[in-house]
């Protein structure tokens, strides 16, 4: 299954 | 009276609004020479994939929202993207820009291939935000309520989104009656907006699948985000 953009801005860590 | 805690909160919400904004070399784009309705059609289509990419990074910072069920984060930024982004791109839309840069700005989107039943609606929403005069502190809020809208499509916990939501309308009430003394009815007129954003994003809906019809194309994101296959 195609991985999710979302999911992958999601995790990306929050730059403080 | 704002207690120092919600100070503090708002502070939060507010920086990362101001914070992630679409980079000003994106949003230069806007006003650059070219006119035909496909290159305006491919410039929105780049400011909207910007612009749900600072949606994301905003979110982030919501307090709680990544204290959320993996999935319902996804549904939520599934089922307010259009929302929040009309929100925004209302307030940069009714913000001082240099003069001109409105009128090139409504030009290109009303030269870009989308229908003049959906501008309408759009354009007036612009208007309405504009004639707010909103603050900073209550625009942050407001989008930032937008997305933690509990009833959003395929959200499970509601009730978890919901102890987030409170505290932010607890406060941008406070706020409305701080910078809004003689308008008793400005709090209400804002949530009012929020229903106009139901709307549009009804409206967006439609809008889309007469899009997917004349195939047009839409980027990777835009397309996860806006479900359209």
């Amino acid at each position: 299954e195609e991985p999710s953009l979302l999911k992958k801005l999601l995790l990306a860590p929050a730059n403080s | 009276v704002i207690t120092k805690d919600q100070q503090a909160f708002m502070n939060v919400i507010l920086d990362a609004y101001n914070r992630h904004q679409i980079p000003p070399d994106v949003a230069k784009k806007l006003l650059q020479e070219q006119y035909s309705a496909e290159e305006n059609f491919l410039l929105l289509t780049e400011m909207a994939t910007s612009q749900v990419q600072v949606l994301v990074e905003f979110t982030k910072h919501i307090p709680g929202f990544l204290s959320l069920d993996h999935e319902d984060q996804i549904a939520l930024l599934k089922g307010s993207a259009v929302e929040a982004s009309f929100l925004r791109s209302a307030q940069v839309f009714s913000s001082k820009m240099p003069n001109g840069h409105t009128e090139v700005l409504e030009e290109r989107i009303r030269k870009s291939g989308i229908s003049e039943e959906f501008m309408t609606p759009m354009f007036n929403f612009y208007k309405t935000i504009g004639e707010l005069h909103m603050v900073e502190e209550e625009q942050a809020l407001l989008t930032a309520i937008t997305i933690m809208t509990p009833d959003r499509p395929y959200v499970k916990d509601q009730q978890a989104v919901e102890r987030l939501q409170e505290p932010m309308l607890d406060v941008l009430r406070k706020l409305c009656a701080l910078h809004h003394p003689h308008e008793p009815q400005y709090f209400a007129r804002l949530l009012g907006r929020l229903t106009e954003l139901r709307t549009l994003n009804h409206y967006h809906a439609e809008m889309l699948t007469s899009w997917r019809m004349n195939d047009h194309k839409f980027t990777p994101l835009l397309c996860e985000i806006w479900d359209v296959q």
